[in-house]
């Protein structure tokens, strides 16, 4: 069946975003129908592919808050097997709506709901967004095309940088976890209070939850301050090994990620790295990243 | 009379621990006595600096909730001319303590009340953080010694990635904002978004507050994109010359600081760049700003 990812990290700016755009994107380009879902009210995965917000006419926010909205009227084709649930600035306002559902479990559950159909089989009705060479928002989407049915092998969720509403429904719909983080000083003790919070949702609401591992993004010519990181990190996670903690399987993939100035300059032509540069350091390093995460399954 | 900072962004990971810290330190060698306010619950610029966890009395969060408790009982003097409000991880909980007190405004004033004092002249009984090689968690401060009396000509208040009730009591209580931004795609939207909510309190509560200008953090050398988005922020800064905005009198700072691995290898031994790597990139880049800064002032 599907795997389910939640792409989580509180901290801002550790490359959730990059990760969930160009590992999905190399899952697709390998064969695998994806689908990425952006939860995040900053929206910066729907702006990274391109989606083109004048054209949305449901997003996660009305699929989160309203009972009649269906995921496949919010879905996008943005590549071949690369489909999107794009987000708007609206998102934010999720929690407020939702927040009387909270204490009954009603509002964590939210997201798990609205997606079970889809991810059993899906047909929608959404744009091919056209790969043209111009900034996103120059683009033209072709005219509103349906989505055939598709079984989605890998679903992403790419979450906002906190522990918050929307964090806590990826992680009670996702099977999954994996992690991106910078190797720098302090970035394990973020890691410690994530974890903390994948435990509590898996004893209280999600007990199929994992963590798959960890991507190292913005990863610089090893430094001693990054090698010590990692090694703590790698440490932490062979004493879980055989036990019954949820990132007992975890591991830090390979390849690291490393710093490369395309990776940052592709979504301002609403592009993945692939369809930017495909030759470059960064869609090596994201393909290779993809046959990891192909490679590693976890939990049963 | 002295200028108070505040060094906010909402977006994480975008340079503000790492700019408050090396700002604050090349002011203080500069020879101007500074005070660097520690607002975020991560803790990081305490942690940056050597201060000891283990030996803190009191933080920010008894500070701004315990009516008893003066500045001088937290402030920490960890370098010549440069001292510390240390926060630790409990100010998480300084939202909920103080959430009854946000309707009348008695929540967003908390901070500038209890540094009025100190502004103006305070003493205080610190640590003297030890100058050692080793890394910050292995250092002795030495027995604790009386901080002379200090009238600060600057202040820094270093802000959580977020747009609460913390950040909110440092626009309340600064005079100016700083913002260090990272010249990549997306950039401009979050500014938007930081410059509405400095007008809201400038409007509510803080009619003197202005933004100073903006810090080009983590920069690469040139590229296509880091030229454009750094000409975008300039012509927005241009346009409100001579308007009644908060930013009309803003500039982006020269020099952008540069890319520099010693930046992130510094705080993992409780120093400022300057302690660590006085004749590295980063260490030119801070210090060159420190006199932009200190030349450049806004307001009245
Ligand atoms: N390997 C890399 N090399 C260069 N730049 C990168 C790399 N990975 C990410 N970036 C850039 O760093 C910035 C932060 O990355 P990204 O948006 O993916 O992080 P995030 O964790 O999703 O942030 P947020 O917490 O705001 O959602 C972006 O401008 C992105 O383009
Ligand atoms: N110029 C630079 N060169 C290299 N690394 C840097 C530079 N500036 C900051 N860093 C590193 O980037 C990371 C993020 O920086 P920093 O913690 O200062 O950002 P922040 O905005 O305070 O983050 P947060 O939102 O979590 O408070 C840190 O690991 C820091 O050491
Ligand atoms: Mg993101
Ligand atoms: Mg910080």
């Amino acid at each position: 069946r599907g795997r389910v990812i939640a792409m989580m990290n509180q901290k801002g700016g550790v490359g959730k975003t990059t990760t969930a755009v160009n590992l999905g994107a190399a899952l697709a380009r390998l064969g695998h129908p994806t689908l990425l879902i952006d939860l995040d009210p900053q929206a910066h995965l729907s702006l990274h592919l391109g989606v083109d917000h004048d054209q949305i006419t449901h997003s996660m926010y009305d699929l989160l808050t309203d009972a009649e909205v269906a995921a496949s009227q919010v879905v996008w084709q943005v590549a071949e097997n690369l489909a999107v649930l794009p987000a708007e600035v609206n998102l934010a306002g999720v929690e407020a709506e939702l927040a009387d559902r909270v204490v009954t479990g009603a509002a964590q559950n939210v997201l798990k709901l609205k997606l079970m159909p889809l991810l059993n089989r899906v047909s929608g009705v959404g744009y091919r967004v056209s790969q043209g060479s111009e900034p996103a928002h120059e683009q033209k989407p072709d005219t509103r095309t349906p989505i055939p049915d598709t079984r989605y092998q890998f679903v992403i969720i790419d979450c906002p940088p906190s522990l918050g509403l929307l964090t806590i429904n990826a992680l009670v719909m996702a099977r999954e976890v994996i992690v991106p983080m910078q190797a720098h000083f302090l970035a394990l003790q973020g890691l410690g209070k994530l974890f903390e919070t994948i435990t509590m949702v898996r004893q209280g609401i999600n007990p199929q939850l994992r963590v798959g591992g960890v991507v190292l993004c913005m990863h610089e010519k090893q430094t001693l301050l990054a090698g010590e990181v990692i090694g703590d990190v790698k440490r932490f996670l062979e004493e879980a090994r055989h036990t019954d903690q949820p990132w007992s399987e975890a591991v830090v993939f390979d390849p690291p990620i490393r710093r490369n100035i395309k990776l940052a300059e592709s979504p301002s032509f609403g592009k993945s790295i692939f369809d930017y540069d495909a030759a470059c350091h960064g869609a090596q390093d994201y393909e290779k990243l993809a046959r990891s995460v192909a490679a590693h399954r976890v939990g049963k």
